[in-house]
């Protein structure tokens, strides 16, 4: 069972290290344990170094910080449980465009092996998907407008679109 | 094994019944505040989690059934149905499609209690069914492959022990 | 005292019936007290009905309809405990971009009566500012760029930009 | 009365001494991730707030401390200022500027402990002092006017009684 453990611990980590120098342009990341020799008594902690700073806390890291770190982890998971559809609601909220944009495009890689549905607002994200739904509210209803173009998004949330 | 479709009715927002077809590949949703869109990511979870944890914004099954508008009633159920392509047969069922849906119905006895069955391609099964099936396909509600509105940083967050429980059940 | 609160408490449930029919273009929006013959004895209900949409209870408003009828609220007090100075970290993460533009305008507006500071990765919304200033990273350590035009705002988070 | 400016040194990410001139109407603030628009905000709370539960994000008062990088040594102490102009006298100081610094040195003896310091125009004062000086001045921590990233939908998470108890205090 140790062995079962180390073997997948080991995977994992090495994609985490990998993605994550990636996501996050040159950043350093690892998984510590915190009984080697036990690993199944104790916890894991997950360290990260974004570039050109120290190694932090995962508690102190920025809003958008955290968001790259947890996609990071989710991808690394990824090639180790294999699901075959993800959902994923507004990931992209604490992100600036140039992480939003990385992000989108991870997704957009990822797909080739699962099926991925990102919920997003912002048009950075969005450029990255092969096919595009609009949701609008009509009359207090939900309508899903076939599939749509990136350009035309402007012009239906400009319309009926100011659900709230 | 992927998914083909997701079928709706009465579920929160969606009222009419509305088919929307899930390519390969990535598919981009969006649209307005308040439009419906979370509330698609709740119908996949309304399916994929009977027993979840994760369907945080209904406090009872009821009041994920459509509750009416200035134009329409309440509705007394709702309907939600994923549809999956299973030629490789991931799914230990013999054909090509399997459905899975799930119906809750306010019980007409005691208005406060609500109902809830499960079919798999048409034919009345059990939760327990459901819940096998979706093993199988390594399809779970509490897995990393979904992640709802505002919890992105969750993943991060946990205590280191239950961090590495989770790797521990992926061994 | 009992005078007193009701006094404010009619004063502001007027100015959040009015602000929320505003920025969500014709909803409704009402405080209830448990106890109204004893209002210091029981709690504040506030209800709000987007529009085109039923009366909701506000755990079940979505992600950008919760951070609009939150805007609403603060502005609502802020003509009862008026504060020279506010400070705002991404209140539009959840907004689309027509909400987003809506609660940039009313800071803008409301700016005439005290300082407002908006930390903001969004155009729409730093577009209303009288004032912007950049923030980067550079070895490690933040940085001020002096008061920044919107447009160069891309170019520098190009840049230097990906201080993740 | 209104803030003229923020004043940093060795607070979280702003080694360098800093300072940020506040004018009056909106002003925007933005940046990549990770940048250091929040540790503005903490610089903010860290003055306006010496009690308050809000400064979430440091464990200890020392994590406020700038921690070293890969050019520099950890600082031992930081310090922040805020500069109000007074020249209607909101705050009952007798000058048309009014400085709140506060700083915070890790102790030669015990590092372990941190020790907090105010000053009101560069003379040594006391948190008690500091805090008479913004209630005078309509400005505290806990009020409706600092939103910290992601708590914008907390205000309407409130329970009902929490929320009556605010208008009270209003009132
Ligand atoms: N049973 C129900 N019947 C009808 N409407 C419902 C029901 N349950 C929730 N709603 C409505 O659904 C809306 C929320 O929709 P949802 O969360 O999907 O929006 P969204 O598109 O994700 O918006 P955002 O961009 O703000 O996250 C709320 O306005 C709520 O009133
Ligand atoms: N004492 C400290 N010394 C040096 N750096 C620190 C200290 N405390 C926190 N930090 C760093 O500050 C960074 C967070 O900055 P901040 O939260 O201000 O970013 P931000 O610009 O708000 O980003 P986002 O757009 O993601 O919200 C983290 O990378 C953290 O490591
Ligand atoms: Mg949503
Ligand atoms: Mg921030």
């Amino acid at each position: 069972r140790k062995e079962e453990f180390m073997h997948v611990y080991e995977g994992i980590d090495r994609n985490f290290k990998e993605i994550y120098q990636k996501v996050s342009g040159g950043g350093e990341a690892f998984f510590e344990l915190e009984r080697p020799d036990d690993p199944l008594s104790g916890g894991l902690h997950i360290h990260v170094r974004p570039p050109g700073k120290k190694m932090t806390r995962l508690n102190a890291l920025s809003g958008g910080e955290k968001s790259l770190t947890s996609m990071a982890f989710i991808f690394s998971v990824q090639s180790w449980d294999p699901s075959p559809f993800y959902l994923l609601d507004e990931v992209d909220q604490n992100l600036d465009a140039i992480n939003a944009e990385i992000i989108a495009k991870l997704v957009r890689e990822n797909s080739k092996y699962a099926q991925f549905v990102m919920i997003s607002l912002r048009k950075i994200s969005l450029k990255e998907a092969h096919h595009l739904y609009g949701v609008t509210l009509q009359k207090g209803e939900s309508v899903i407008l076939g599939r749509v173009e990136l350009k035309d998004v402007d012009s239906y949330e400009k319309g009926d679109g100011s659900a709230m | 094994m992927h998914l083909k479709e997701i079928q709706m009715e009465n579920f929160k927002t969606f009222r009419k019944k509305v088919v929307i077809p899930i390519y390969e590949g990535f598919t981009g949703v969006t649209g307005p505040n308040g439009s419906g869109k979370s509330n698609v990511a709740d119908a996949v979870l309304f399916v994929l989690g009977p027993r979840s944890s994760k369907m945080v914004r209904a406090k009872r099954l009821e009041d994920l059934i459509f509750h009416g508008n200035d134009k329409f009633k309440p509705a007394n159920e709702c309907k939600v149905t994923l549809v999956f392509d299973n030629t490789d047969r991931t799914i230990p069922i013999d054909s090509d499609h399997v459905s899975l849906k799930r119906v809750i119905r306010r019980s007409t006895s005691d208005p406060n209690n609500t109902l809830s069955y499960f079919y798999v391609n048409g034919r009345v099964s059990s939760q327990n069914q459901f819940e096998s099936i979706l093993t199988h396909a390594h399809l779970s509600a509490e897995g990393y492959n979904i992640v709802l509105q505002g919890h992105i940083s969750e993943f991060i967050n946990k205590t280191p022990v239950r961090i590495r429980e989770e790797i521990d059940e992926i061994a």
